[in-house]
């Protein structure tokens, strides 16, 4: 553990409790796509199967018990107690487009074509672009309130601080994950016009607007 | 194996 990885985990976890805010002071989860929210919690679930047959450290188990725990609830909140402010209008990429190369890509993309390694691989594909239908939806809208870009940010921090952590445990490891890596870097590379709109506005007191 | 110990993180 590194103080990149436990900031990037951190920022995780804290992009979730931001999003739960959100929706329950709110009351509502207006501007929030479900399908990205269906897809996390897609991600989480294939990745973290091995919960029950591998053992990495405590932490690591509460984690994952954490993130597919609350993407669940999220997923709940969006799909049953918070129905009615969910906009399935404005939620409208094609998640199949998503789904099927990032199943593909799994199968040839591997590193051990055993069931538990494919669905790591996948899950990790999938995480890359899970946030798509999100951005897609607040290109539509054309804006998004204060405490949903703050959301955002912290989602996108979160896979940027790994890009941190994997070149300081090359260096001091000499750790390598190729698929990992590649993923992350497309997966933080999605968010670059989200984190410029941000810095520029929502962190300069102005309200997240895209221009026209 | 070795092939599982790569994935230790989140």
């Amino acid at each position: 553990m590194n103080i990149f990885r436990l900031t990037a985990d951190l920022m995780h976890l804290a992009s979730i409790f931001i999003l739960l805010l959100k929706i329950q002071k709110t009351r509502s989860c207006a501007g929030i796509s479900f399908k990205s929210q269906l897809l996390y919690a897609l991600v989480f679930i294939t990745r973290y199967i091995d919960l029950f047959f591998y053992w990495v450290s405590l932490y690591n188990t509460l984690m994952k018990i954490f993130f597919i725990g609350s993407s669940l609830y999220i997923v709940y909140l969006m799909q049953v107690k918070f129905r009615a402010t969910n906009d399935p209008v404005l939620d409208t990429f094609r998640i199949e487009y998503l789904l099927a190369p990032c199943a593909l890509l799994a199968l040839v993309a591997n590193y051990a074509f055993t069931a538990q390694e494919i669905l790591w691989a996948f899950s990790v594909y999938l995480e890359a672009g899970a946030i798509l239908p999100q951005l897609f939806m607040l290109q539509r809208r054309g804006e998004a309130e204060t405490i949903t870009t703050h959301y955002l940010f912290a989602l996108g921090a979160y896979r940027g601080l790994y890009l941190l952590n994997w070149i300081y445990r090359y260096w001091a490891e000499g750790y390598v994950d190729w698929i990992a890596w590649i993923a992350g870097l497309v997966q933080t590379g999605l968010y670059t016009d989200f984190f410029y709109i941000y810095y520029t506005k929502v962190l300069k007191g102005q309200k997240f607007e895209l221009p026209a | 194996d070795d092939t599982r110990a790569a994935h230790d993180e989140l």
